[in-house]
């Protein structure tokens, strides 16, 4: 029939597929960058609108199934734990580290680095250097990671003085310039 | 398997594509 409700309903289902099915997928296989660079080059076709209501759904339901959220848990734990331990010294073992955490679970290390970012600009300059291991898929999710968090609610953008940037803010442009150095 | 899904899923929505264009 119709070639644009083809198209339209051929977007559904990759869209359903991924929502419900890829995605969650991939946070149970152990740290797979071809996994990834797959699934990347199938949402990479999809408007950016698309791709960033799959990450913006992506992981509300995984409270449902014990094992995703168990996935997720560590993922957190073990991000935490890495970060901690980067340094200058260290910088290519733990860097390789955290992109294999986040090949299996992109957003939640990524969000988690994230967060960590805005309290610690100390760890900016080695995070940047470890993300030069991510992947596409990965680099797109970081994107959509800080938009979420400028567009955050509850939180000033300014100090108290009128003037100055909040720190949190501070950090996370100084962060996002010198990524894209 | 994962790989091979998306590859198909891939195509799929390739090929709509190129219908409408």
């Amino acid at each position: 029939g119709n070639p644009h409700l083809h198209l339209k309903e051929a977007r559904l289902r990759v869209e359903d597929a991924l929502g419900a099915c890829l995605l969650p997928s991939l946070q149970l296989v152990p740290a797979n960058p071809a996994v990834g660079q797959e699934i990347w080059e199938l949402m990479s076709l999809l408007p950016y609108e698309a791709r960033y209501h799959l990450y913006g759904e992506w992981e509300k339901d995984d409270d449902r199934y014990p094992m995703l959220l168990a996935a997720r848990q560590t993922a957190k734990l073990d991000t935490r734990r890495i970060l901690k331990r980067l340094a200058k010294e260290n910088l290519k073992q733990l860097g390789r580290m955290v992109a294999k955490l986040a090949h299996a679970n992109p957003m939640t290390v990524l969000r988690t680095i994230v967060h960590q970012i805005e309290a610690y600009r100390d760890m900016i300059t080695p995070v940047v250097d470890a993300f030069k291991y991510l992947t596409q898929l990965e680099y797109d999710i970081l994107e959509y990671v800080v938009i979420e968090r400028l567009a955050l609610g509850g939180r000033d953008k300014l100090k108290d003085d009128g003037l100055n940037l909040s720190d949190w803010l501070q950090s996370l442009a100084s962060f996002w310039g010198h990524l894209k150095q | 398997l994962l790989q091979k899904v998306c590859r198909v899923l891939r195509g799929y929505y390739l090929s709509a594509l190129e219908l409408v264009s």
